[in-house]
């Protein structure tokens, strides 16, 4: 629900601002890729209606939001392009992609894809907190949507707990990509707290 | 697990 309300935020944001500054549509690529790798299960497997539902609306959405920073005015009109710049193509879909192959379950095209997701997943929001860091103030529905963003993976780690103990779930790929994408995040985390607790604008070092 | 990995989360 997390994940979903992140996504809620920022297309929220684009509507009623009407303006995508401090917003990396490469992060936003780099899901849409995560996405489309992971759940081509949607094809030939069916888990339950929530689970197809979801991962109907988490394709359409992220492909929704990079219409809208790309080519739909006026939102795309404040797209930089030059300032959301990291080259995640080699940085990261490269090594996601060979992890993905050496680390898989088993050598099927389904699980190397789902493998990758997880790995590409784990470091997609490089190039969102470059882009901050940048532009050093965070406005405050960029960083709400920042921080839910970093927050939902740390709580599939908690269910990934509950699992490990009720029903003794292991899933080594998921949790390692968990713990390196919430860890990620833990700085600017940090820097969020601190302009909540006292109130004021979040600014990054 | 059975078979191929069974991957039930999003």
């Amino acid at each position: 629900m997390l994940h979903l309300m992140s996504i809620l935020l920022l297309l929220w944001k684009l509507k009623k601002s009407k303006s995508c500054v401090g917003i990396s549509c490469r992060m936003q690529e780099c899901y849409a890729i995560v996405f489309c790798l992971r759940y081509l299960d949607l094809f030939y497997q069916f888990i339950s209606v929530y689970n197809t539902a979801m991962k109907v609306v988490f394709i359409s959405s992220t492909f929704y939001l990079i219409f809208l920073m790309r080519f739909q005015p006026p939102v795309s009109a404040t797209y930089d392009r030059t300032a959301d710049s990291f080259p995640y193509e080699q940085y990261l879909l490269g090594p996601a992609a060979v992890l993905g192959f050496i680390s898989a379950e088993e050598w099927s095209i389904p699980e190397i894809f789902w493998t990758a997701s997880i790995w590409l997943e784990s470091v997609s929001i490089l190039p969102q907190l470059i882009l901050l860091q940048q532009l050093r103030e965070v406005e405050n529905l960029t960083a709400e949507f920042v921080a839910t963003m970093g927050a939902y993976r740390f709580f599939y780690i908690l269910n990934w707990i509950y699992r490990y103990f009720a029903e003794g779930y292991v899933n080594w790929i998921g949790w390692l990509g968990g713990i390196v994408q919430t860890g990620l995040y833990v700085d600017f985390f940090y820097y969020y707290a601190m302009s909540k607790w006292y109130g004021q604008k979040l600014v990054l070092p | 697990d059975e078979g191929g990995a069974e991957h039930d989360e999003l």
